[in-house]
């Protein structure tokens, strides 16, 4: 999956891929103090193509966690299902609805996304992209956005976490690269010099059929270097 | 599950009726929904209204029993609200929602077999936009609706050019489901599409309604202006037709900083280049680009000639995006610019000087104090140019903008990133691409009138109009008497316009369309816009009065304006509040919203 990175203060976003087996569960985001933790596990092509490329792999099961609220929801391409305490509620993505609960709404945009809000926390943004069910190759995927990142607490980490709070970085010797649309340049970004591209990635955050193009500062190599520790060191046993 | 609002409900009543009378709409939406579950559920009634409007009333009645919304002073709601929320109980807002809207939400829990009617008032006065009033209804029932309806009945004095109804959602086989009429000063439309025609399919429980349903009208033009008086309060409508357009000098002073690479360099060259096929032949321009350099296409402005016009096209596809953000230099290079183009006698003498910046972002490079910035642009423009901020994106202090334009003659428009940023560009040029007056002065009998609402104008755009109401205070006036002052294309110009007081407010009077005084509240909400908008450019003194002035008005007449807010106390005794949400608050840009995520394509 694609990961983008907005820096307000810089009036620029940072972005990389991460590159790992379908099955596996990544941690995103961890919030220690509210008990917020989400967690994606990732899917492949139907197909695996045996080129000797890397495999894209997207996100296509969510796990979000609120123990604050006793509350886990799954959202996976086809069904989202929030269980609080011992009630389990499912609803799919054909549904319409609002459901407030005390310090949540859920809101599911048929077919389009799902905004879920944390009172006093921040709201995150499940966009589903939709793929031809008869596509010989690639199947159905998620997208997950987080808004107001500002008020989660300063002890949150995770692939996504670990960006809620600012992140400073210099970039210079901007240069041409093989690609003349898409210049390379040198990064200093926690105390490593790091190799970047200026790339386009698009955000569906606002506009999920469509999208937005975003251009931002690529880290090569599964972010090595902007995350903390390897990207491997993210990876959890399970969604929940 | 109970928590879940569709199931069970059945909204089975929905209307939207409106009433313009004089330019200002006075819109009831009232929805009916009755339990039909065999347990309590919550209902939710959600409404989308124009963010120029004023809520003035709510109301909602469950078996017989009506809870009314009540304006109060914010801070005294506020207290109300926290009570409620510290017993734990949510409460619902108004919110900001799209570009031009804002979204009202309340939701209670109802009895099983009960019913529930929500009833929503708001008013806005339609501007004149591009030639056109536009009313904007937002459509988008929860589910089919047995009996669902649009009526709109339009009453204007001066008599009713054209009419339009849209429904972005509506297709072809619907469009005679709307019904229109016109006859002079009246004009109606209706739109009431049975349970059958809202399907998206047959037999399908999904409604297609759902988008914008759009009037759009004009008035008959016979004079330059229109008075009209009722109780003790007047207002006239300047909007005069065929003139010569005033010859227009503007500089465009675009960020080429590197945020605004990719796309929005990309929309911001397309509109520039469409800007410049509608450049007109006795107009000059220039183009000034900054990043942390400053960067002029010209060194001086020049007239839009062919070979020019050919040249600047070049130049705009040339533009590249990179470095940082010197908004000071960049505003006072542009102003020295145009003082010395009227110093050396470049420009026509009767003509109209513009600046139109537009930015994606906060002064990164050069003077970085906002304060500092401000006071400097104004002190260099010293009234003379009106300054256009355009707002690309959200990245930028929004209230920085928008004192600075409005310190100096001008105003500021956020551009909203999308696939249309484009046209929100150009469009925005047509508004201020022909002005007719320069310097535009309307006069009313001294010691016959008080509580004028503005009535000096910078200019007179084509397709606009200027409205000033106020009271008259003279009870024995026999007569009322406009005087319009301005500098038109070829020579300064006067209009007047005289009624017979008597005779207007009994012809206004006699038509049953009227609903109660309303020049009276039309009045009191362009005084309170007013205020609210000098507020923003005024020093801390003068801030607080024009607030208490403004929140008194809107007490008075029952607004929920920036300043006040409207508690409904619900059955379970849980506190709603209705807010009026502002284009941008300061601790919104002190911790922008930020959107990481993780997807793929």
């Amino acid at each position: 999956p694609h990961f983008l990175i907005d820096v307000p203060q810089k009036k620029d976003h940072l972005c990389f891929n991460i590159n790992l087996d379908p099955g596996v569960v990544l941690n995103l985001v961890n919030d220690p103090d509210t008990g917020i933790t989400v967690n994606g596990q990732l899917v492949g092509k139907k197909k695996v193509s045996n080129n000797g490329q890397t495999q894209k792999t997207y996100i296509g099961k969510l796990g979000i966690v609120n123990t604050q609220l006793d509350l886990k929801i799954e959202i996976t391409t086809e069904k989202i299902t929030l269980q609080n305490g011992r009630k389990t509620a499912t609803f799919t993505w054909l549904d319409t609805i609002t459901l407030q609960k005390e310090g949540l709404t859920m809101e599911i945009n048929r077919e389009k996304n799902l905004v879920l809000s944390f009172r006093d926390g921040a709201t995150f943004i499940v966009v589903l992209h939709r793929v031809w069910k008869k596509h010989p190759l690639h199947q159905d995927f998620l997208g997950f956005y987080t808004l107001d990142s500002h008020k989660v607490s300063e002890h949150t980490h995770g692939l996504l976490g670990q960006f809620f709070q600012h992140i400073d970085f210099e970039v210079f010797d901007i240069r041409p690269g093989s690609d003349p649309e898409k210049p390379h340049a040198t990064m200093i970004v926690k105390n490593n010099k790091l190799t970047v591209t200026r790339v386009s990635e698009k955000d569906y955050g606002k506009d999920p059929s469509h999208g937005t193009i975003i251009p931002c500062w690529f880290i090569h190599n599964n972010g090595t270097g902007l995350i903390d520790g390897a990207h491997t060191d993210y990876i959890v046993s399970n969604l929940f | 599950t109970n928590d879940v609002i569709f199931s069970g409900i059945d909204i089975y009543s929905m209307k939207i009726d409106s009433k313009v009378t004089s330019r200002f709409a006075h819109n009831v939406i009232t929805s009916r929904a009755v339990n039909r579950a065999s347990v309590s559920k919550e209902v939710l009634f959600e409404v989308e209204l124009p963010k120029t409007a004023f809520i003035t009333n709510f109301s909602m009645t469950i078996d017989g029993i009506t809870y009314l919304g009540n304006i109060k002073e914010k801070e005294a709601a506020k207290k109300q609200y926290e009570k409620a929320v510290s017993r734990g109980h949510t409460a619902g807002l108004v919110k900001a929602s799209g570009r031009k809207t804002e979204k009202f939400t309340v939701s209670v829990n109802i009895a099983a077999a009960s019913k529930v009617t929500f009833e929503l008032t708001y008013e806005e006065l339609l501007k004149r936009h591009l030639g056109k009033y536009e009313m904007l209804i937002k459509v988008k029932p929860k589910q089919l609706v047995k009996e669902f309806q649009i009526e709109a009945n339009i009453f204007e004095p001066q008599g009713i050019s054209e009419l339009e109804a849209l429904g972005s959602f509506i297709n072809n086989d619907l469009t005679q489901t709307i019904e229109k009429s016109l006859s002079g000063k009246k004009g109606h439309v209706s739109f009431k599409p049975t349970i059958d025609q809202q399907r998206t399919c047959e037999n399908c429980s999904t409604s297609f309604l759902d988008g914008d349903f759009t009037l759009k009208y004009d008035v008959k033009r016979d004079s330059p202006g229109n008075l009209q008086i009722i109780s003790g309060y007047f207002v006239h409508f300047f909007a005069p037709a065929n003139l010569p357009r005033v010859p227009k000098n503007v500089i465009f002073v675009i960020d080429i900083s590197h945020s605004m690479l990719g796309q929005k360099m990309e929309q911001t060259k397309e509109a520039l280049l469409k800007i410049l096929d509608d450049v007109k032949e006795n107009d000059h321009f220039n183009f000034i680009l900054f990043n942390n350099r400053i960067i002029p296409w010209k060194e001086y402005l020049v007239k839009a000639t062919l070979d020019n016009l050919k040249e600047a096209q070049k130049f705009v596809q040339s533009i590249k995006a990179t470095g940082s953000t010197n908004i000071n230099d960049a505003l006072i290079r542009t102003v020295e610019m145009m003082n010395e183009a009227h110093k050396e006698k470049v420009l026509p003498e009767r003509s109209s000087s513009t600046v139109i910046m537009l930015t994606d972002g906060n002064p990164t490079s050069g003077e970085l104090n906002q304060g500092k910035i401000q006071e400097n642009v104004k002190n260099a423009i010293q009234g003379r140019y009106s300054l256009y901020n355009l707002a690309f994106g959200y990245d930028m202090d929004y209230n920085f903008l928008e004192k600075m334009a409005l310190e100096n003659n001008g105003l500021t428009r956020r551009i909203y990133e999308d696939s249309d940023s484009a046209l929100q560009l150009q469009s925005f040029y047509d508004e201020v691409a022909n002005p007719m007056l320069r310097a535009v002065q309307l006069h009313y009998p001294i010691n016959a009138t008080s509580e004028l609402t503005q009535n000096n104008f910078n200019h007179y755009y084509d397709g606009s109009e200027i409205v000033v109401a106020g009271r008259i205070i003279d009870n024995d006036l026999n007569s009322f008497t406009a005087d319009v002052k301005a500098q038109g294309a070829n020579n300064d110009v006067t209009f007047t316009e005289q009624v017979d007081i008597e005779e207007t407010a009994k012809a206004l009077h006699d038509q049953e369309y009227i609903f109660g005084d309303y020049i009276e509240r039309l009045w009191a909400y362009l005084t309170i816009q007013q205020l609210l908008e000098k507020r923003i450019s005024a020093q801390e003194e003068k801030r607080k009065n024009l607030a208490a002035e403004a929140l008194e008005l809107s007490l008075k007449y029952k607004f929920v304006t920036p300043l006040t807010s409207m508690v409904v106390t619900k059955p379970e005794d849980k506190a709603t509040i209705a807010d009026k949400p502002v284009e941008d608050t300061s601790i919104q840009y002190s911790y922008p919203s930020r959107a990481n995520s993780v997807d793929g394509d």
